[in-house]
């Protein structure tokens, strides 16, 4: 099974249509196996992405180094996603 | 016994096809059981079908978790489905609607990606077929209608998680609801349910510019927005998909708009929390219940406004 170990979400607020672009190039680098969950399109909505452990870094230098605002959404998604398998569990318990 | 199931908890594709069994059983005046075809895996398609009357009544469509991994979409669907069930004879809005029409609700609209995100990959999109010379598996089944296919807002990359496939229609589970629309015939709602982000939205994906009954599906989305809001005060915005998300090609309520559902609508429920597609199980039930709302809101007006 797949697993997200140390995977953010960053909630990234782009504040002109000239970020836009830039989030828009971001998207097609294939390298940091990024994968958008709201993609850039306009600077009224928020973009959403989880971005690998190991593209961490660069990406968040990236946004800072063109002025784009963001904040950490999931810092572990890992971590919620046992979160989750074990609720499952628990409720699969109390069902039988 | 359907009424013993936890809703409020994410179950995997055999427990939500065997609670469909119960429901039909529980209910076998109302409620029965359709296949309308086999996913890519072999996997059957069900999809719920409410009906107080003959064959040939006017009925809406609704499905949900076309996206595998927007998992409060299926388990919104199951929790729909026992709400559609069991206010029957008790609510007179929706006893109304179902004098009327008939109901088809198909609660997971992509089983393999479905089963996949339990299985191997929890934030799997797509649907599992083999794309021929790539090592990438799936196509976005919502890019692979056949309205605008491969325009805008789609990629031509197999390894995309918004693939538009090899052809409209590739996709037999795209194919199946197809079908199945164009045999039963008489359809005049169809609602596709996505998750998040908040967003009530009508044709079109694959164009900017506005449709012939963009008036009309503008009120009717604001005012199911409205009545969704009026529960937890979570608030929607109301468009077209190009005009409030993003021009995307080969979407499922162009496709059924444009083959002449005219109240075609697509739903992204909600994510208040900021989670995306991890919504916390507690958050099933809010969710589903202020939705129920919105989908009440637009089947009356369907109901009223037969054409």
């Amino acid at each position: 099974q797949k697993r997200f170990i140390g995977d953010q979400v960053l909630r990234i607020e782009p504040g002109s249509n000239e970020q836009i672009s830039v989030l828009q190039s971001l998207q097609e680098e294939d390298d940091f196996q990024l994968d958008f969950w709201l993609h850039p399109t306009n600077p009224d909505l928020p973009v959403d992405v989880r971005v690998p452990i190991a593209s961490l870094q660069a990406v968040k230098d990236f946004l800072e180094s063109n002025g784009i605002r963001y904040s950490v959404m999931i810092s572990d998604v890992q971590e919620m996603l046992e979160q989750e398998q074990k609720e499952m569990e628990a409720n699969r318990r109390m069902e039988r | 016994s359907s009424k013993s199931f936890n809703f409020a908890a994410y179950h995997t594709l055999e427990t939500i096809y065997d609670w469909m069994d119960t429901l039909a059983a529980d209910y076998p005046h109302l409620v029965s059981k359709v296949q309308i075809g086999f996913s890519y895996e072999q996997r059957p398609m069900y999809a719920l079908k409410f009906s107080t009357g003959s064959s040939s009544r006017p009925a809406i469509w609704i499905d949900a978790g076309i996206h595998s991994r927007e998992w409060v979409t299926q388990a919104t669907a199951v929790w729909t489905a026992n709400k559609i069930a069991t206010d029957y004879g008790q609510d007179r809005s929706l006893t109304s609607i179902l004098d009327m029409l008939d109901i088809y609700l198909l609660v997971v609209a992509n089983p393999d990606g479905y089963a996949y995100t339990h299985s191997n990959n929890r934030m799997w999109r797509k649907t599992r077929s083999k794309n021929p010379g790539s090592v990438c598996v799936g196509v976005d089944p919502n890019r692979n209608w056949d309205a605008g296919f491969g325009g805008p807002g789609a990629s031509t990359n197999p390894c995309s998680d918004s693939y538009h496939g090899p052809s409209a229609q590739s996709e037999v589970e795209v194919k199946n609801v197809v079908n199945f629309i164009k045999q039963t015939g008489n359809f005049k709602g169809f609602i596709s349910i996505h998750s998040y982000s908040q967003l009530l939205m009508y044709p079109h994906g694959y164009s900017c510019n506005n449709i012939p009954d963009y008036q009309e599906l503008d009120a009717v989305g604001k005012s199911a927005a409205k009545a969704l809001g009026s529960l937890y005060g979570t608030s929607y915005k109301v468009g077209s998909i190009c005009k409030i998300i993003y021009q995307a090609s080969g979407g499922s309520i162009d496709w059924s708009y444009n083959y002449g559902i005219k109240y075609s609508f697509a739903f992204e429920l909600r994510d208040t929390g900021r989670y995306g597609f991890l919504l916390p199980a507690n958050q099933i039930i809010p969710t589903a219940s202020e939705t129920w709302l919105a989908l009440l809101n637009i089947m009356e007006y369907v109901r009223d406004h037969t054409y």
